[in-house]
């Protein structure tokens, strides 16, 4: 899947498996990888699971977990607030378009998650104050979510190189001799693919790139989709509006980064 | 840590001038107490806050105060505008991030993340 982390870096990421996206004192959210075509190194999200922490008198814990074709509007245990404590309803799950489209408002941590299913697989955004991210207890944990410190570079695709994605302001390239990434079928020649990610995505920011590459990769035209409501989502959630799109991808894996002089 | 709300508070609550009689004045430091108890753990090693809970025991003592008994409400607790009644009214402040954000002169600083696609 693409990530774009809390610090605004963007990465396209195999991860394949279960990988912790947030944890900390308040939330902790999970999601599990896999392949688009069977070998493939390009994986898609296919099952999400959130842990809303038990906090004061406003919560009791809850879980809400989302799978391919199963799009639930409520918690693990049928509810749709937090509980039964004094301030439940400052945790709310809200049906958007049922079964595609789920809002998540939890209200006592200044938090709204979305979920949704395009295509096949899920997509996941959030919006959470800089305090909450950062709330844990045990600083070390902490490093391996991807949500604050991005892939680890092992896990990380170069997508340009792999497909000849075009850059900003570059025309359609021919894909890279050498690609370690199995292509998929010729089903979608490069310049049908730029034109249909152009036609939902007119900026050629990272989301229309990640949009080429998915369509690239897998032949399958709800990733046009993917990424469309991936950049609605940012403009619903990023509180940066000079930020919406992003044109520098990040290669280094951020903890590097901060060491770097 | 949000032990600077509770000590504001407190000295909302008992600075209305006719707080001087004891069931006033513990009951305040009562709700004190409360809410300094609510934040502990985030207070660990804060210093306002280990001497606003010796604080609050030398009061009490003073006053001759109860642990158990009625806890006055700050002051001037602004009313929740119209609208979804059920949820503001019995919703506490603790449950509303926004309200409760204990800066109240600067809004929380609000990060995104994302993962879509493949």
């Amino acid at each position: 899947p693409h990530l774009r982390t809390f610090t605004d870096r963007f990465q396209t990421c195999k991860v394949q498996g279960a990988w912790p996206l947030i944890d900390n004192n308040y939330l902790n959210v999970q999601v599990t990888n896999t392949p688009v075509l069977p070998g493939s190194a390009a994986t898609a999200t296919s099952k999400l699971t959130i842990i809303f922490k038990n906090f004061q008198e406003c919560v009791d814990q809850k879980v809400y977990q989302a799978e391919m074709d199963e799009l639930p509007a409520a918690f693990a245990d049928g509810s749709k607030n937090g509980g039964d404590k004094h301030g439940a309803n400052s945790l709310k799950i809200t049906e958007k378009v049922s079964g595609q489209h789920v809002e998540i408002q939890a209200r006592y941590i200044g938090t709204t998650i979305v979920v949704r299913q395009v295509g096949r697989y899920l997509t996941f955004a959030i919006r959470m104050p800089e305090e909450v991210v950062n709330a844990v207890d045990d600083r070390d944990s902490q490093g391996l979510y991807l949500c604050l410190r991005g892939c680890p570079l092992n896990q990380q695709i170069e997508f340009q190189a792999v497909h000849g994605v075009p850059m900003e302001g570059q025309g359609a390239r021919k894909p890279a001799a050498s690609s370690p990434v199995p292509t998929a079928p010729e089903t979608f020649p490069y310049e049908t693919a730029v034109a249909k990610c152009k036609e939902k995505l007119p900026v050629e920011d990272l989301y229309y790139q990640a949009c080429v590459f998915d369509l690239l990769t897998t032949g399958d035209v709800n990733f046009t989709l993917a990424a469309y409501y991936a950049l609605e989502d940012v403009k619903m959630l990023h509180s940066n509006k000079d930020k919406l799109h992003l044109y520098q991808r990040t290669r280094e894996f951020p903890g590097q980064a901060a060491a770097a002089p | 840590c949000k032990i600077l709300k509770c000590n504001s508070d407190f000295w909302r609550a008992t600075s209305g001038g006719h707080t001087e009689d004891t069931p006033e004045v513990c009951s305040a430091l009562r709700a004190y107490a409360y809410c300094t108890r609510r934040t502990a753990r985030t207070c660990r090693g804060d210093l306002a806050y280990h001497s606003a809970v010796h604080g609050i025991e030398d009061l009490m003592s003073q006053h001759n105060c109860s642990k158990d008994g009625p806890t006055s409400q700050p002051r001037l607790r602004t009313l929740p505008p119209a609208g979804d009644s059920q949820e503001r009214s019995d919703s506490p402040e603790i449950c509303h991030y926004e309200k409760s954000f204990h800066k109240p002169s600067a809004a929380p600083n609000y990060t995104h993340c994302g993962l879509f696609g493949d």
